[in-house]
C-alpha cells in the first residue's frame, strides 16, 4: 500500500486524436506533469493532502491551457464566471464559491470559506467581498481572458444565428 | 475544469475542483459548478472525488458523494464505484469523468468521453500522465 497518493485532472471532453497535434499534446503533458509534481512534492515531504490539492490546482488555474482561472471559457456577456470547491476527508469540512470574476485563485477562496466555517457555499459579489476580506489576490477580469476563448465565444454566438445549429444547441442544453 | 484528490501519509484525504464553466453560459447558471456532493467530495472512511463534465447531470446523480457511499456501505472498490456512477450519468445524457483516491491510497479514473487530461502518482513510484482513452 502506498504511503501517499494523488490523482489530478484537467477536464474531459470531446478530445479527438485528429485535432491533437504532437506539439499541443506535449504542451498538455508537460503542464499536467508539472502540476502532478507540485502535488507529489508536498506529499513526499510529509505535507497535508489539502496542501497538495492547492499546489496542483493553483498551478492549473494559472495555465491558460485549462478551463479554470486564467484561460477559462467566457460567458454569453464576454466575462468569466469561475467556480471552485474544496473538501477535507477527516472532518468533512467543505467550502465552495461560484460566479467569481476577480479572484485569481478560486480554489484558495473555496478553502478559505471552508476554514472560516460559517458557510459552505458563497456566490458572486458576496463571495468576492469575502475573498477581499481574507486577503486573497484580486485581478481585473481581463487577466483571465485569452484570445482562444474569445474566439470560441464568437463562434458560439454566431452558431445561435444558424437555425440548424441553434436547434441542436437547444436540444443539447436541456440539463434540468 | 481542473481537479485533484490526495491521500497524505497520515491517511487524510482531500479533494478540490476549479472550473470556468461552459462557453456562453447565461442567467447566473451555477449548475455546471463543482457543487459539494456532486463534483467534489472527501470522506476519510471511503474516498475523495473530483469530477469534470456536464455538471447538472453530476448534481442529479449525486456523483461524488455517491461514489464514496458505494465504497463505504457496499464495499465496492474505487474503480467499480466510479464506473457505476459514470454509467448513470451517461444514461441520463451527461458526459464527463471523475478521479478518485481511496482511503487506502488506491487511485482510479473513470470517464465516458473520448479522453480526459489526467495524471497520478504515489509513494511506490507510480507516475503517469494520459489524455486519451487508451
Amino acid at each position: 500500500q502506498a504511503d501517499w497518493s494523488i490523482a489530478i485532472h484537467g477536464g474531459a471532453g470531446t478530445l479527438s486524436r485528429e485535432a491533437m497535434t504532437p506539439e499541443r499534446e506535449a504542451e498538455y503533458t508537460a503542464a499536467l506533469q508539472a502540476a502532478l509534481d507540485a502535488g507529489a512534492e508536498v506529499l513526499r515531504a510529509g505535507g497535508e493532502a489539502q496542501d497538495a490539492i492547492v499546489a496542483v490546482i493553483t498551478k492549473l488555474e494559472d495555465d491558460p491551457l485549462f478551463n479554470a482561472g486564467r484561460g477559462a471559457v467566457l460567458t454569453w456577456e464576454g466575462g468569466v464566471s469561475l467556480d471552485a470547491s474544496f473538501m477535507r476527508g477527516d472532518t468533512r469540512e467543505a467550502g465552495a464559491a461560484a460566479g467569481l470574476s476577480h479572484v485569481r485563485h478560486p480554489i484558495l477562496l473555496a478553502r478559505a470559506i471552508m476554514e472560516d466555517g460559517r458557510h459552505v457555499f458563497l456566490s458572486g459579489e458576496g463571495a468576492e467581498e469575502f475573498a477581499a476580506d481574507h486577503g486573497l489576490e484580486q485581478v481585473e477580469t481581463e487577466w483571465f481572458i485569452t484570445p482562444r476563448r474569445r474566439d470560441s465565444l464568437e463562434q458560439f454566438r454566431a452558431a445561435q444565428d444558424d437555425p440548424q445549429v441553434s436547434f441542436n444547441e437547444d436540444e443539447e442544453h436541456r440539463y434540468g | 475544469t481542473v481537479g485533484a484528490v490526495a491521500r497524505d501519509v497520515r491517511g487524510n484525504l482531500a479533494a478540490g475542483t476549479s472550473t470556468g464553466g461552459t462557453t456562453g453560459k447565461r442567467w447566473g447558471r451555477i449548475g455546471d459548478s463543482p457543487v459539494i456532493g456532486a463534483g467534489t467530495y472527501a470522506d476519510n472512511r471511503a474516498c475523495a472525488v473530483s469530477a469534470t463534465g456536464t455538471g447538472e447531470y453530476f448534481l442529479r446523480a449525486g456523483v461524488a458523494q455517491g461514489i464514496c457511499a458505494m465504497m463505504r456501505l457496499a464495499g465496492m472498490d474505487a474503480q467499480a464505484a466510479a464506473d457505476q456512477l459514470i454509467v448513470e450519468v451517461g444514461e441520463m445524457g451527461g458526459d464527463g469523468g471523475v478521479i478518485v483516491v481511496s482511503a487506502t491510497g488506491e487511485t482510479a479514473f473513470s470517464f465516458n468521453t473520448s479522453g480526459m487530461y489526467r495524471g497520478r502518482a504515489d509513494s511506490i513510484g507510480l507516475n503517469e500522465i494520459a489524455i486519451f482513452t487508451d
